[in-house]
């Protein structure tokens, strides 16, 4: 159950601009259900490269070029996806490369290219046609070569030459378990073809694409988005749901990007925690990652040497969202070890304030996740409700910390970050300031009444409860 | 929660990850913001495309097309103080109160739980056995003065934190509830005083647990929602 998409390269919000000729003149065909559709048009056409697709008028539009054409323009667009066909954007060849319409022109000897329209300085028997792409100077492999595509060479000495193309197999390597992995492989071990990540059938799935930015689940090719063991893929085959990839692993020289270890606390989602907790959260020992009782799993120490399953250790191996491990009570199959402390990620405090910092009047002017403060007098990225003039006794000069609020937590300042108004500063209390204490406070802080309450919800009235 | 039972808790949320799993609690104190713990999240400034809050349901698992059940993406994380263990979540859209979705009310600033106050906690979260996994559990617990916490704790228990008495029987919570309520009904209303934190371990028998007050990081809450 192929999809027509699988021989298409998807690139989401962007337009494949032409200098020379307006792509508005290429006749768009509204009546589409979906991309599927238009792909099923593009595909047997021999000079149809690529189509634009409409996401919200659900149009597409076919076109003969690619990104790689001359005088073509990639464009950010808010209403167009571009899927180009592999054969011609991919930079490795699947097979002996018979399908390649790459632009390789340069021999593995470093010779450039003879035209395939010409017979000089070396004849063949060629004719270039739309079918068999023999295009420009570019390396092909008409006559299926197992050495994959080649060219006639400008050289007379030398009649033809492979071009060394990698397959896209050798062209990337797996480090660790692959989480990494971003090559073009979109076949599994056994040959089967991969399903479109962003399509639900043959067979539904969670990952989609587009909740899982970071794992670059781009359209078929093998990833391995939940900490398998390697990447896989769901198959276009309604027996199979999914297949592990045959990709080779990188020299074990080749280290993994490891996140910082760390013993005594996690940082992100601890996947490169390395400490000797070994209990759950709830207080319950850990399964030996060596051993399959009580819980068979598939996490065997020996298929994740980059992930330290030592003894009974909580890890993360899968990128799951703390550490974790399995349990050593039959009724409980995984729990996460979240009693492990968090590391805290602040950046070094650079200075001290005294009481809350109303009147810290130094020079810190960052965050303490590191990030710049905006100036007081700024109106962006964000609009202050504290200003020089609106708060004369802060003090609010250039983008230094302050405290124009009184705000209990210490100084502050609006950032220069768009997505964060405000934050705290890389600042700590003084050490011989102790804050007045909230547990004997001089006046006990009587409870007059809590917010705005839905009476007819009060749960208690309501007889829900 | 071990040792608890079922119930209901109209402004207890489930925080649901990308894959639509059940991962912390979390507290509706406004109807767009709803109040969590930071260990439920690797960072303060992770994606968080896909992540959801549910609410209006009792079910851990609720079957799509559940009455009252309301699905809303989460739209923006803001840490809290360091030290509080807080996080704010901004929801995409204001949920809908009714009779199953309800807003708790947030305490005045600095105010201090008089010890003995009864409280309760809720959430979807491990029961070790003693209960219901699928629907939300409840457990009431006492409030205790940090002094006498300090002294089974050592004195590691800090002014920004509160306890509740440690039941012979194991009671409280566990991962799973980890953001969602201590709540405690003072003056004809239920009040967030507290936010359900990692422990060493769940629901250590005569050991008291150990919440973030919340109402020593009432400011940070007013001037994020106001920010």
């Amino acid at each position: 159950q192929r999809s027509p998409l699988n021989d298409f390269q998807v690139l989401r919000g962007t337009e494949l601009q032409h200098l020379l000729h307006a792509v508005g003149s290429r006749p768009w065909q509204e009546d589409v259900a979906d991309a599927e559709e238009c792909a099923g048009r593009c595909g047997p056409l021999l000079d149809c490269r690529a189509f634009h697709y409409n996401v919200s008028s659900h149009g597409c539009q076919l076109l003969p070029w690619t990104q790689h054409s001359p005088h073509t323009r990639l464009q950010r667009s808010r209403r167009c996806d571009l899927f180009q066909k592999k054969s011609y954007v991919r930079t490795c060849i699947m097979d002996n490369g018979v399908e390649y319409r790459g632009t390789v022109a340069i021999t593995v000897g470093g010779l450039p290219c003879q035209r395939w329209s010409l017979r000089f300085p070396n004849d063949h028997k060629y004719t270039p046609t739309l079918r068999n792409g023999l295009e420009e100077n570019f390396c092909r492999n008409p006559d299926r070569d197992p050495g994959g595509p080649w060219c006639y060479t400008t050289d007379p000495a030398v009649r033809f030459q492979s071009c060394g193309i990698k397959s896209c197999r050798e062209a990337a390597c797996l480090l660790c378990n692959g989480e990494d992995y971003r090559g073009s492989v979109d076949r599994t071990e056994s040959g089967r073809e991969c399903q479109r990540w962003d399509l639900q059938h043959p067979h539904p799935h969670p990952f989609e694409p587009s909740k899982f930015l970071e794992k670059n689940l781009d359209d078929n090719y093998c990833r391995n988005p939940d900490g398998s063991e390697r990447p896989w893929c769901y198959t276009t085959d309604p027996q199979m749901e999914r297949e592990f990839c045959d990709l080779p692993h990188c020299g074990s020289e080749a280290q993994p990007r490891h996140e910082a270890t760390t013993l005594n606390c996690f940082r992100g989602k601890g996947e490169g925690y390395r400490g000797t907790v070994n209990t759950t959260a709830a207080g319950v020992p850990c399964q030996r990652w060596d051993a399959q009782h009580p819980h068979q799993h598939r996490f065997a120490p020996e298929k994740y040497a980059c992930k330290d399953l030592r003894e009974n250790f909580c890890r993360n191996p899968d990128g799951s969202e703390a550490p974790w491990c399995f349990t050593s009570r039959p009724g409980m199959r995984v729990a996460f070890c979240y009693q492990i402390r968090r590391c805290a990620d602040d950046v070094r405090p650079e200075d001290c304030y005294h009481g809350a910092g109303e009147l810290y009047r130094g020079s810190v002017s960052k965050t303490r996740k590191g990030v710049r403060c905006q100036r007081w007098s700024a109106e962006t990225p964000h609009k202050p409700q504290f200003t020089p003039t609106s708060a004369p006794q802060a003090q609010l000069e250039e983008n230094f910390c302050r405290n124009p609020d009184r705000d209990s937590h210490g100084p502050w300042c609006y950032t220069t970050d768009p997505g964060t108004p405000f934050d705290y500063c890389a600042l700590r209390r003084c050490d011989n300031d102790q804050p007045p204490s909230i547990l004997e406070p001089p006046d006990q802080v009587l409870f007059a009444e809590c917010g705005k309450r839905v009476t007819r919800l009060d749960p208690r009235r309501s007889r829900l409860r | 929660v071990v040792g608890g039972q079922p119930g209901n808790s109209p402004w207890t949320v489930s925080l649901r990850n990308r894959q639509g799993q059940h991962f912390c609690g979390g507290s509706l104190v406004k109807e767009q913001w709803v109040l969590t713990a930071q260990q439920c999240f690797s960072s303060c400034n992770m994606p968080l495309m896909g992540y959801e809050v549910w609410l209006g349901t009792l079910f851990q698992n609720p079957q799509p097309g559940e009455p009252g059940l309301q699905r809303v993406p989460v739209a923006k994380m803001v840490c809290g103080p360091s030290g509080s263990q807080l996080v704010l979540l901004k929801l995409e859209r204001p949920v809908t109160l009714n009779q199953r979705v309800a807003l708790i009310c947030l305490p005045p600033e600095r105010y201090v739980v008089p010890p003995g106050t009864n409280c309760e906690i809720a959430g979807w979260g491990e029961t070790k056995g003693t209960g219901d996994n699928t629907v939300l559990n409840m457990a009431l617990l006492n409030v205790i003065s940090n002094q006498e916490c300090n002294g089974k704790h050592r004195g590691r228990v800090r002014e920004s934190e509160m306890c509740t008495e440690g039941l012979l029987a194991p009671v409280g919570a566990c991962e799973g509830d980890y953001g969602g309520p201590l709540a405690c009904f003072t003056h004809d209303c239920w009040v967030l005083q507290g936010i359900i934190i990692p422990n060493r371990v769940c629901a250590r028998p005569r050991w008291p647990a150990i919440f973030t007050r919340v109402s020593v990081f009432v400011d940070w809450i007013h001037k994020v929602m106001r920010l």
